[in-house]
C-alpha cells in the first residue's frame, strides 16, 4: 500500500483546497522557510488521526484550522488516498480514501470512503497496515537525533514493542 | 517469547549492519546490555565510522546521530515493514558527503518503500523521483511541480520559489 | 529598576527590528506582556516576515525561529557587549536564502565583534575571513587553514577533507 | 578584547597538541560529521570553567580526556590566549593567557599568563569582560531555536538580567 494523494483545506497555511500526489518511490518536498512544508506533515499526522496538540505543533487542535488576516476557515479537512490493491488495508477496494474534518470541539469527524466511520474502526483497519500518525517511520523536523539519544532501556522498548 | 525476540533482534541487527555499511563505509551493530536475559537490560546502538573507534551512538556527534537513526529506522523495515516514510529535514546537520550518500540510500530504498522527504538540501533534492516546492503567497501556501534539474548551485528550486 | 529597564529594553527591541529588517526585510519588535507591569509579565519575540502576518515567534516554523534568535541575541550586543560569539551550525534548518542572509549579517557584524562559527554551509564558509577545516585521523582531530574559494559546488572544503 | 588563539591538547579528540589561531572578524570551522568542531566548543567552555558535564556532552567532566585504542591521555589542557589591549579584563597586560589542565579529581588547575589561580578569582575577571562559558554568545549545536521557544517569562528573566 502506498499513499496516492494528499488533499488539505483549510489547514494552517493551507487555506485553498490543494492536491500533492505523491510518487510511489521517493517525493520531494522543498521550499522557502516558513512556506509550510512541515504543515503538510501535520497533515498527514491530523488525517492519520493524532490526537495530541503538541505533535502537530500547537497549543489546541484548533490550532489547525486556518486563520488569515482576511478570515478564519470554517473547518481544517485532510484526506490520504492509498492504493489498496495489494489490500494490506483490509477493506474492499483497490483505492481507499481516508479523510478527516475539524470545525473545533470533539475531534472531527473521521471518513472512510466518503462515509462517516468511528475513529477507533478506522484506527484498526489502519493500524493493520502498520499505518499510524506516531511511528519510526514519521520523522518531525528537529526529532532525527531522537532515537540515537534514548536510553537503551527506551530503545529495548521499541524493539519489544515490534516483536 | 524470548527466542522470537533474540531472532528478530539478530535480523534487525543485520540490517543495520548492512545499512550502515552501505551508507558509511564503517561497521554498525545492534548490542544487548544484557545478553542472559535480554529484557533486563537495554539495546545499545554501536558504531564504529570509518577511521575512528568504535563508539556508543550516544556520543557521536550531531551528523554521526543522524546516520545511525535514519540507519536504524530503515533497518526495522524487514521486521514491521510500513507503507511509508515521512521525513523532515533529517539532513539539517549531515556534511555534504554524507548528505550525498544519504540521498542514495533514499534513491535505493525508495524502490521498495514510499518516501516523502522534506529537505533544504540541494544532493537529497535531486534524488527525487518527483519534486514539489511549496511557496507561500497573501499567507497561504501553494504547491508547484518543480522540474527536476541536476547540479544546482544557484540555491536551486528555493530560489526560484522567491 | 524600572526606568532602567524600559529604557534598556526599548533599545534592544529597536535593535532587533533593525537587525531582522536587514535580515528579512520584514519587520520585528519585542513586546511586554503587561506593558503598564511589565516584570508581571513576560517578553514576547512579533515578527512579520514578508508577505506574512505577524506571529508570535513561538508559533513559526523551524527556520523562522532560527532566523528570529539570531537576531535577538545580536539584538542584545549593544546593552550587553559580549567580545565574541561562538555559533555551532545555526544555519542547520535555514533555507539557501536565509543561509545566505545571515552570512551577509555576519560578516558584518563581524566588524564591531568576534565570531567563531561552526557550519557545514558553503554560503557561511564563503563569508569568512579565515576558514579552518578539521579532519579526523586515526581518531584524533587535526585542523588546516582552507584557502578562501568563491561559488564552491563541489561540496566544498568538507570534500576536500576526506 | 578578542580571542587571540585557543590551544588543546589531550582534550576529546584533540590528542596531539593543535593550536587555531583566530580571526579579529569572522573565523569560520568546517569539516566531515564527527571530525572535532563541536569538541573546540566545548573546550571554549571547558577552558571559561564550565563545570556542568551535560554542557561538555559528557555523563562527567573525566569525559573530555582523550581516550583513544592506543592510550588515554594523561590529562586535559585548553588554553585561550585573548588579546586585552583594551583592557576589559582587568589584568595589566596586553595579552592574557587562561588554561585549565584536568586530569581526574575536583575541577582542575586554572591558569592566569602561566600562574596558578582561584577558579573564583578567574571567573570574577572574566565576567568584568562579560566572558563567560554559558551566555547568550555561545550556541551549541541544535540550540538555535532554544530562545524562540522560551516562554515569555522565560525571556523576561533574560534581559532583566542583563540590565
Ligand atoms: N492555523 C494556521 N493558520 C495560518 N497559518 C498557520 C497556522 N498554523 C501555522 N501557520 C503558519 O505556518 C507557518 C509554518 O509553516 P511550516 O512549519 O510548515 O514551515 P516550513 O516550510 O516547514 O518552514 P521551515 O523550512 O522553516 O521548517 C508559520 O508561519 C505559521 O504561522
Ligand atoms: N574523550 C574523548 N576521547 C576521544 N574521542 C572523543 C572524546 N569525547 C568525544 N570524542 C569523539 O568526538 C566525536 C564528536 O566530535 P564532534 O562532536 O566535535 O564532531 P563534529 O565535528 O561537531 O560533528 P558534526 O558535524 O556531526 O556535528 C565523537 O566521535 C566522539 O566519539
Ligand atoms: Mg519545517
Ligand atoms: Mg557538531
Amino acid at each position: 500500500v502506498h499513499i496516492k494523494k494528499i488533499t488539505v483545506k483549510g489547514f494552517k497555511t493551507f487555506g485553498r483546497k490543494t492536491t500533492i500526489s505523491l510518487e510511489k518511490g521517493l517525493t520531494i518536498i522543498t521550499g522557502p522557510n516558513g512556506s509550510g512544508k512541515s504543515n503538510i506533515m501535520d497533515a498527514i499526522k491530523f488525517a492519520l488521526g493524532e490526537l495530541s496538540p503538541r505533535e502537530l505543533r500547537g497549543a489546541a487542535i484548533s490550532d489547525v484550522i486556518h486563520k488569515s488576516q482576511k478570515a478564519s476557515a470554517g473547518s481544517a479537512y485532510v484526506s490520504i488516498q492509498f492504493d489498496n490493491r495489494d489490500r494490506r488495508i483490509p477493506v474492499d477496494s483497490d483505492i481507499v480514501t481516508i479523510s478527516r474534518e475539524y470545525s473545533g470541539g470533539g475531534e472531527g469527524i473521521y471518513r472512510l470512503n466518503g462515509r462517516k466511520i468511528s475513529r477507533k474502526y478506522l484506527m484498526d483497519l489502519l493500524s493493520s497496515a502498520n499505518i499510524m500518525a506516531t511511528g519510526h517511520n514519521i520523522v518531525p523536523q528537529h526529532s532525527i537525533t531522537r532515537i540515537a539519544e534514548l536510553s537503551p532501556a527506551e530503545r529495548m522498548k521499541i524493539i519489544a514493542d515490534l516483536v | 517469547k524470548l527466542k522470537t525476540f533474540l531472532s528478530a533482534f539478530e535480523g534487525i541487527s543485520q540490517n543495520f549492519q548492512e545499512i550502515f555499511r552501505r551508507m558509511t563505509g564503517g561497521d554498525g551493530r545492534l548490542v544487548l546490555e544484557n545478553p542472559e536475559n535480554p529484557f533486563e537490560g537495554g539495546v545499545d546502538i554501536s558504531a564504529r565510522f570509518p577511521g575512528k573507534a568504535e563508539l556508543s551512538i550516544g556520543s557521536a556527534s550531531g551528523g554521526e546521530k543522524s546516520v545511525a537513526t535514519v540507519c536504524f529506522i530503515l533497518a526495522l523495515q524487514a521486521f514491521r515493514p510500513v507503507p511509508f516514510y515521512a521525513f523532515d529535514e533529517i539532513d539539517a546537520h549531515l556534511d555534504p558527503l554524507n548528505t550525498q550518500k544519504l540521498a542514495e540510500i533514499l534513491k535505493e530504498r525508495s524502490k521498495d518503500s514510499q518516501f516523502i522527504v522534506i529537505t533544504l538540501r540541494d544532493s537529497t533534492i535531486s534524488a527525487g523521483d518527483k519534486v514539489y516546492g511549496v511557496y507561500l503567497k497573501d499567507g497561504v501556501s501553494n504547491v508547484v511541480c518543480l522540474p527536476r534539474i541536476e547540479g544546482l548551485g544557484d540555491g536551486g528550486p528555493s530560489e526560484r520559489l522567491k
